[in-house]
């Protein structure tokens, strides 16, 4: 029980310290909005608890593959249409 | 090409999913892009297995990581029909495959398309009509704290992470952007999308985009 106590504070600690650390990222971004309402804006959500790199290492996992670049002698018309 | 379009408006989308804990970005983009032209030419919408392509696809990693164009190839090659969500439930976590008879339901593809479009965002628009929703690797790190609006900076190219799906574009505004299907759930973002700026590949998103064909 004592243990499971101990590892809670510390999870409860590490995400705080998350947050804190989520909350000088989010002004950083949002300093270069023009508050017009198009940029994008920045704020605390459901990912503000987690590290950068714990979110990297959760949610950002796609592999890029090397693709043909596309040219115009391909001809969009000859590939079968949806 | 129309100034705004968003294939929501023709009912071909499924809804926002939440991959959870599982690093399946790659796996819900493209069965996204399968469930879209599935309906776009069988007029039936339906919601496939995402569990499926995760366990399945061996070529990847499951939920530690994975590629569109991989799993692509995978379910071009294979002819392997997707089932319905419904059969083969989402887990958030990668398990055993599961084979299904060939008798049953099951959503196939006949070929499917791969490009590097980066300086051709104004072709994409035409490809996105063309060819239905298309799939996208982005650089998403500076996603984690969006909450709405255009991206325009605090985005590179050349550094994809996270897959998801475009679903149209809007250019009747000052700053023209591409509406884009995440699958981090609806309260992200703008109801579960975001919106990314059209015309210098912001974020890479012209550096990978993938179709299939049914």
């Amino acid at each position: 029980s004592f243990s499971r106590h101990f590892r809670s504070s510390q999870q409860e600690e590490k995400e705080e310290a998350a947050k804190w650390e989520s909350i000088l990222r989010i002004r950083r971004l949002n300093s270069l909005s023009n508050g017009d309402n198009t940029t994008a804006f920045y704020g605390m959500n459901q990912f503000s608890h987690l590290f950068p790199e714990e979110f990297r290492a959760i949610y950002l996992q796609s592999k890029s593959s090397k693709v043909p670049k596309f040219t115009p002698e391909v001809r969009v018309e000859e590939i079968d249409k949806p | 090409l129309p100034a705004k379009f968003d294939w929501r408006d023709k009912g071909i989308v499924t809804k926002v999913r939440n991959q959870g804990v599982c690093g399946g970005c790659w796996a819900f983009s493209v069965v996204g892009i399968i469930e879209s032209v599935h309906a776009i030419k069988r007029n039936v919408l339906e919601e496939l297995s995402v569990q499926q392509v995760i366990d399945c696809s061996y070529i990847n990693s499951g939920c530690r990581g994975g590629s569109p164009v991989g799993a692509l190839g995978w379910i071009n090659q294979t002819r392997v029909k997707l089932v319905r969500d419904s059969e083969y439930h989402f887990q958030a976590e990668t398990g055993l495959c599961r084979y299904f008879s060939r008798a049953d339901f099951g959503v196939s593809i006949k070929g499917y398309a791969a490009y590097d479009l980066s300086d051709q965002e104004d072709k994409m628009k035409k490809l996105l009509l063309e060819w239905g929703p298309l799939a996208v690797v982005v650089d998403a790190a500076s996603w984690q704290d969006y909450l709405g609006g255009i991206i325009q900076y605090h985005c590179s190219s050349g550094e994809p992470n996270h897959a998801v799906l475009i679903t149209g574009y809007d250019t009747t505004g000052s700053i023209p952007f591409w509406i884009v299907k995440n699958s981090w759930g609806p309260a992200w973002g703008i109801d579960g999308y975001v919106r990314i700026k059209i015309g210098s590949n912001v974020c890479g998103i012209a550096d990978e985009v993938s179709a299939a064909f049914l």
